[in-house]
């Protein structure tokens, strides 16, 4: 149920 | 060089316990702070922040920054061989292509070294800014863990919703439904049993629960979790490990389709 989100939608790349 | 020597040795097989089926290959960061690692689930739905600072270890030898590539599943595997009272000790040279562990029995009367194979490991590090939360609940974390295991037999998401009634943990499955609500309770015997509640907003966001179930994992770490929430953004599941350092697990939301 529902769409799973990616946990680097969130946090930026350092 | 470095060298670090944990006299609760059993500390670290249950940190492994707890990320060995979430992550597969990680880089452990040695630097002056402590003995940390971050890495994210091979579908970059979760995230995993773990921190072992220095001050924690009887001995802590780092001379310069140093990032260990290992799998998880292998290092697990060595620390298994490891008793749950021994005093266990990292060493690595600088240019090393193996790590050591040192198992020491509490009386010294065995001692075992394991030299583990590195790996290079090309991972992506994530910054996190340090966020207010809209909610933050802690409960212990047998129940959280009993919670989790539950509703994942009726169900594949949890919907967690802060409230001024309390924290609702609700699933929805073939054979139906189910709801658990928590409320805030402090008037217990011990203060590992406490639940608190802190609620700036009301707050209702869905996860996949078998996220949420590896995460219990890190149960025997810690007798209270720490879950923050706020919409929007991933969940943050933390469980300190002793007096040194916590793990800290992040989970993407899920969005209505």
């Amino acid at each position: 149920r529902g769409i799973q989100r990616n946990i680097t939608e969130f946090y930026r790349s350092t | 060089m470095l060298e670090l020597r944990l006299v609760q040795g059993g500390l670290l097989k249950k940190v492994l316990d707890s990320l060995k089926d979430l992550v597969n290959d990680a880089n452990f960061d040695c630097s002056a702070t402590g003995f940390s690692l971050q890495a994210m689930d091979s579908s970059h739905v979760a995230l995993v922040a773990l921190l072992l600072r220095s001050e924690g270890f009887e001995h802590y030898r780092c001379d310069r920054n140093l990032s260990l590539g290992m799998n998880l599943s292998n290092m697990a595997k060595m620390l298994k061989c490891a008793g749950n009272d021994d005093i266990v000790t990292i060493k690595a040279d600088d240019a090393a292509d193996s790590v050591t562990f040192m198992f020491e029995s509490p009386n010294q009367d065995k001692i075992a070294d394991f030299d583990m194979k590195l790996m290079d490991i090309d991972s992506e590090h994530l910054g996190i800014p340090e966020a207010e939360f809209q909610a933050i609940v802690r409960m212990p974390s047998a129940e959280f863990a009993r919670i989790c295991k539950d509703l994942s037999t009726i169900g594949d998401t949890v919907v967690i919703s802060v409230t001024k009634e309390g924290v609702k943990f609700s699933t929805r499955g073939d054979i139906g439904t189910a709801n658990i609500v928590c409320r805030h309770n402090t008037s217990v015997d011990k203060p590992e049993e406490a639940t608190i509640i802190e609620m700036e907003e009301t707050v209702s966001l869905t996860f996949a629960l078998r996220y949420m179930n590896s995460f219990t994992k890190a149960t025997p770490l810690a007798n209270q979790v720490t879950i923050s929430l706020s919409s929007d953004l991933p969940v943050v599941v933390e469980y300190k490990v002793a007096e040194m350092g916590h793990i800290r697990f992040y989970l993407a939301p899920k969005i209505e389709e």
